[in-house]
């Protein structure tokens, strides 16, 4: 079988499925100063998840407030200065309004993986934290 | 605010991969 490490040479998704690999990334992205990007694309995918757990209503308004306060609230935030005005605009939206959807964090999720698919993976794959390992 | 962090810290847990 192939080699873990190796897996996560293939795509970002390969990487983030393995719980080494998150942990490799993550001490890479703490060097970079990013690692919120991938603290909020774990927040979208738990979020969404939430769906199933009914009558917790309370609960998933309250959870995204946290979100958008701690990822999309502070303009000089890595995940805040990512993200296009227009998605920023429909989450405040939709958390101003309390209309708490599971999807209400996808298009911002997409985003992010876009630029971590573009430029901090290829980077991650070069870096001495991943080649020494 | 200790809350707050420990409901984000569980969400973000919820969507990591169980170890195999």
């Amino acid at each position: 079988p192939t080699p873990p490490y190796l897996k996560w040479a293939e795509s970002l998704h390969s990487l983030l499925d393995d719980e080494d690999g998150i942990h490799l990334f993550r001490m890479f992205l703490k060097q970079e100063e990013c690692v919120d990007m991938l603290n909020f694309w774990f927040a979208c995918s738990g979020f969404r998840k939430q769906e199933a757990n009914e009558g917790y209503e309370e609960k998933k308004v309250k959870l995204a407030k946290v979100i958008y306060k701690k990822f999309i609230l502070d303009n000089n935030g890595i995940v805040s200065r990512q993200i296009k005005p227009a998605t920023k605009s429909f989450i405040k939206d939709c958390v101003m309004k309390l209309h708490i959807d599971p999807a209400m964090f996808d298009q911002a999720q997409t985003e992010i993986q876009t630029i971590m698919e573009d430029n901090t993976y290829p980077l991650f794959l070069k870096s001495d934290i991943y080649l020494e390992y | 605010i200790d809350s707050e962090d420990d409901l984000l810290q569980e969400c973000i847990s919820s969507a990591m991969p169980k170890k195999k």
